[in-house]
């Protein structure tokens, strides 16, 4: 019969991205720390 | 051949110098691209043999050093469960040179960099390769996964100066995963899966330059269920088999939710290397559907499914559907029957022969039939009819006269020829194109029901139901398709489908009926 | 013989099939562990302040959390928390998390001044390369003389032209 997948550790009714915080195939848990993101060079004021 | 002799004590003090830059002067970003600069000069960047070896000897002393420090502080603890994680000092210094090495090149055209690039690949598969072919089962995947995770992170977020730099930075590691594949290296299996998905490689791939990145992940994605294949084929799954398979669900549901058209548009591709007792994985591919679009609840009270708007449309299929046929050189004999407009019976009495395999083929593929033909036949054959019927207009809504006669008259016939095993796999392949409202799913469920209709042998309309209920009795997710058909199955009287002595074979298959009549309102 | 599963003695050449299991069997005593992938992205502040021991010496993870930066960005707190994180934890995911703030309440960057505007107005003018009128910016007032305290503060600039090469 499968599985129920909602017992993977992944919100399938979240409105944002699953991929941002996808933390291994191995998990339940999202990823921790921060999220990949990065700053533009301009960001850099004096 | 060895290298020239001093060599690898020359790459090695090279080695140490940059670890001072790194852990001493805090790595600033003038040293590094200095050190860079004297790489270059020094004639070790060129791509050519020496910079082949100076990469395979910098990534032979970070991978012994990470093993050697595990074992060192592995041996110093009592039980095991202490065991202290490597440490990855050597292996992220190293990661960060290349990512220096890249960053400053000082040649300005991309397509150095992404030469050089592509060799320092081609550099690791290689050492990881001969690694795994030497220490088999006792090959530690650690460091390997460490280096990768370190050059994701970094190289694909390099500010991409252009898309078309950072997409190939992309392809290059979609290319050196492809040749660490499962079935080349089946020891570094997890570590592979979890690169493949990582959150800063699989969604840009899908993201970035459109959808130019998506027939590497299709790839990827192919390589692992192939090797999953012969496992998941008889469902027993043991510990790291199942672990493997529960890893690769949340992968397609990460895909399913996020990316859907990228499942929906490569779902021909997915079946054919799904094995048939996949059922729920099966249903994830199968019940994708754009993101734009509606879907009515199957079991509202008289849904007209003729009247959708969707319906009408072709999906997208990126998959080559004629490529099986095109192999066993059978696509010219369909073409020429679809256009025959008659019932060559000769066409139809070998077709049977054709769709099985050699002996030797049917035990590594765990059937005597060729599943990818069957499902290329039965797509291909309907795409056709599809096509000609929209020409004649034919397909109007609320149509309900048998559609394209000489198409119809092949499945009808394979339902009857084909014995218990083969008529399982062709009416599975029917049933896969059972996704999202368009017209495969309309003419498909047409098919399904015209054979249960026009079947004259009970067997066939057990069949019929076994494989839409076998893939309804699963778990979620259910394809919109299914659910529209065996509703209609169950609900028009004309089939008579509750007047079939096989649904009161067995009391749980009578409860089985009820409970599923009940859910499908 | 009429369901799903295949006959389970009718594998692929059994020998190949033995050897991946076992590999694989290996291969899961070794599976990644999140600390295997995990590498403490250093903060390391511009002008770090040296703060006794007793001090939190790292960051309360709750500042890296996408919620804490919507709630700052949302009404009733004003704008101020989220420049401060822009201007004074720089190269740190509190800063990305400001700026996406900032854009959800209509503030444009402008690469060339590194300063944030808000349309005070509609602008007068309006083409595909530039528009033009009163905006709201987000300025540092430096100190007249010494013994003034420079500070943040907002300003009105009228007839100013934002063009759109600069919008970060």
């Amino acid at each position: 019969h499968g599985i129920d997948l909602t017992t993977l550790g992944l919100n399938l009714n979240s409105t944002e991205n699953l991929h941002k915080t996808f933390g291994s195939p191995w998990s339940n848990e999202p990823s921790k720390g921060d999220p990949e993101f990065s700053v533009p060079q301009c960001y850099y004021a004096k | 051949e060895t290298d020239p002799a001093g060599f690898r004590s020359r790459v090695t003090t090279l080695f140490k110098s940059w670890y001072q830059i790194c852990e001493v002067s805090g790595a600033n970003e003038t040293a590094c691209s200095q050190y860079v600069l004297h790489l270059h000069q020094t004639g070790l960047l060129k791509g050519d043999d020496t910079t082949e070896s100076f990469f395979r000897i910098l990534l032979e002393l970070s991978v012994a050093h990470c093993i050697s420090s595990e074992e060192i502080s592995s041996g110093a603890v009592q039980s095991p469960q202490q065991a202290q994680s490597p440490s990855f000092l050597i292996i992220d210094i190293y990661a960060k040179l290349v990512f220096s090495i890249l960053k400053h090149f000082p040649e300005q055209e991309s397509s150095s960099k992404l030469f050089l690039l592509s060799e320092i690949m081609a550099v690791t598969v290689r050492s990881i390769q001969k690694d795994a072919e030497e220490k088999k089962s006792s090959l530690n995947p650690i460091p390997y996964f460490r280096l990768f995770i370190n050059w994701l992170l970094d190289l694909c977020s390099l500010d991409p100066g252009t898309d078309g730099a950072n997409f190939q930075v992309l392809t290059a590691f979609a290319n050196a995963f492809h040749a660490l594949q499962p079935l080349k290296i089946p020891a570094f299996s997890f570590a592979w899966l979890e690169l493949v998905s990582h959150r800063s490689f699989m969604p840009k791939l899908l993201t970035v330059n459109g959808q130019k990145g998506w027939p590497y992940v299709q790839r990827l994605l192919v390589d692992l269920l192939q090797f999953l294949e012969p496992f998941l084929r008889n469902a027993e799954l043991g510990g790291p088999v199942h672990f493997l398979y529960k890893g690769t669900l949340r992968v397609l549901l990460v895909l399913l939710h996020d990316f859907p058209e990228f499942l929906c548009d490569y779902h021909f591709t997915f079946c054919d290397v799904i094995p048939s007792s996949c059922i729920q994985m099966r249903n994830i591919i199968l019940s994708s559907f754009p993101r734009n679009m509606r879907l009515p609840d199957p079991s509202t009270p008289n849904l007209k499914i003729d009247l959708l708007p969707e319906i009408v449309e072709a999906p997208c299929i990126l998959s080559e559907v004629d490529a099986a046929l095109k192999a066993k050189q059978m696509k010219n004999d369909v073409d020429e029957y679809l256009m025959s407009r008659q019932q060559s019976s000769s066409f139809l009495s070998e077709l049977k022969q054709k769709l099985l395999l050699s002996a030797s083929e049917a035990s590594s593929a765990g059937t005597r039939y060729s599943v990818p033909l069957i499902n290329s036949l039965v797509l291909y054959t309907g795409m056709q009819a599809i096509q000609q019927l929209q020409a004649t207009q034919q397909l109007q809504a609320g149509e309900t006269q048998a559609p394209n006669v000489v198409a119809l008259q092949m499945f009808k016939y394979l339902s009857m020829e084909l014995d218990t095993e083969g008529r399982y796999l062709f009416l599975n392949a029917i049933a896969n194109q059972l996704r999202y409202p368009n017209n495969h799913t309309h003419y498909f469920s047409f098919i399904m029901l015209y054979l249960f209709f026009e079947s004259d042998q009970e067997i066939i309309q057990e069949q019929i139901t076994r494989v839409l209920l076998e893939r309804l009795i699963v778990n979620r997710p259910h394809p919109w398709g299914l659910l529209i058909t065996f509703i209609e199955l169950i609900k028009n009287p004309r089939y008579g489908f509750w007047k079939q002595a096989f649904i009161r074979c067995a009391p749980e298959i009578e409860k089985i009926f009820e409970s599923v009549a009940r859910s499908c309102g | 013989e009429l369901g799903a599963i295949g006959d389970p003695s009718a594998l692929g050449p059994m020998h190949e099939q033995m050897d991946n299991l076992l590999m694989l069997e290996a291969a899961y005593r070794r599976v990644p562990q999140p600390k295997d992938s995990e590498r403490p992205r250093p903060y390391t502040p511009r002008n770090p302040a040296i703060t006794p021991q007793t001090f939190p010496q790292t960051q309360a993870p709750i500042i890296s959390n996408p919620l804490l930066w919507e709630r700052f960005g949302s009404d009733g707190y004003g704008t101020d928390t989220l420049f401060f994180a822009f201007y004074y934890q720089q190269n740190s995911y509190q800063q990305y998390l400001a700026a996406k703030e900032l854009k959800k309440q209509s503030w444009r960057y402008h690469r060339k001044y590194n300063t944030w505007f808000q349309r005070h107005k509609e602008p007068k003018i309006a083409t595909d390369e530039y528009e033009q009128g009163a905006y709201v910016y987000f300025d540092f007032q430096t100190p007249k003389d010494e013994n003034q305290e420079g500070g943040w503060c907002q300003r009105i600039k009228n007839e100013f032209m934002f063009e759109y090469s600069y919008l970060e």
